[in-house]
């Protein structure tokens, strides 16, 4: 799975999600991604919201719609963004993965899973990484 | 406002062979979608572009790359959300077309509806002049060898992409 969220210099939200799903589906199997609320949510008001991960477990949490939800209640991006995950790792006992941005411009990223590329470009420096706890950054 | 944007290009056990190109493919991807920004450009027109990056990128599960169903097909989906309006759009179980994100934007801007489906997306893109690909096009390789090895060893399919099944998650 891939995706995107950005805000605008007019403080506008958005967000893209696509994927080709989990190898070895059902054929015929819908993934998190094609479902608003779960695989992608952007909302000027709040945030915006891409996820990947277990797709089936994803859905059954509304993950995107939750980690805004997180938001709206106070939580910080990063907080917002990695509740959830862990809520929902220990409940269906699969991982995710979600990246986010608050509307004013505050970064979340968090996974369960092993790993999880990501990267971001603020200013002349890029941040990215892939491993738990990892952010390296340079300069472009 | 300073404009960001911030791309994944998913999450799993990847193998370690894997994680260079994944690394890359999300700062290109990043620096184009920031470069759209910073141009002026609205926060659909990059994130429908950086996305756009991810799926040509066959080290990414989107587009040319994606895993395979169990009767070795591709079947992608995409979704698309504009903050201002909640205006949103989606496909699923659509095949052979580069850029599932693009075909959902279209759903969102041109259609009454938010998802559209299988065989009526197909036709949706072709209604609105997406290029069908050859069947099989969006294949690689490793795609085959991640099936196979499914196929062989059965496993989760929550963490796929480890040493013993070298597939790609959801």
């Amino acid at each position: 799975t891939v995706g995107a969220v950005a805000l605008d210099s007019q403080g506008h939200l958005a967000a893209a999600t696509s994927t080709g799903g989990i190898n070895g589906k059902m054929v015929g199997r819908s993934s998190d991604t094609s479902l608003i609320g779960s695989g992608t949510y952007a909302d000027d008001e709040i945030g915006g919201v891409s996820t990947t991960g277990h797709g089936d477990s994803i859905i059954k949490v509304c993950m995107a719609y939750a980690i805004l939800k997180n938001i709206e209640n106070g939580s910080d991006p990063q907080k917002a963004t990695q509740s959830v995950l862990d809520k929902m790792s220990a409940k269906l006992n699969n991982t995710a993965g979600a990246i986010t941005i608050s509307k004013t411009g505050e970064i979340g990223v968090g996974f369960s899973s092993k790993r999880m590329s990501w990267a971001y470009q603020k200013a002349d420096t890029i941040y990215f990484g892939i491993e738990q706890e990892e952010v390296q950054s340079e300069k472009v | 406002m300073e404009p960001i944007l911030i791309v994944h290009g998913g999450a799993g056990d990847i193998k370690d062979s894997r994680v260079p190109d994944k690394i890359k493919g999300v700062k290109i991807a990043a620096k184009a979608g920031y470069k759209i920004l910073k141009n002026g450009g609205t926060a659909l027109d990059a994130v429908e572009t950086a996305v756009r990056i991810l799926e040509d990128d066959e080290s990414m599960n989107a587009g040319r790359g994606s895993v395979l169903n169990l009767d070795g097909e591709v079947e992608m989906d995409a979704s698309i959300m504009d903050g201002s309006t909640l205006a949103a759009g989606a496909v699923t179980i659509v095949r052979d077309i580069a850029h599932p994100i693009s075909l959902a934007r279209l759903v969102m801007e041109r259609t009454p509806h938010v998802l559209l489906a299988g065989p009526g997306a197909n036709k949706f893109a072709e209604e609105q002049g997406i290029p069908r690909l050859l069947p099989g096009s969006l294949i690689t390789p490793f795609a085959k060898e991640a099936l196979k090895e499914f196929k062989k060893k059965g496993g989760s399919l929550t963490e796929i992409g480890g040493k013993d099944n070298p597939g790609d998650v959801g």
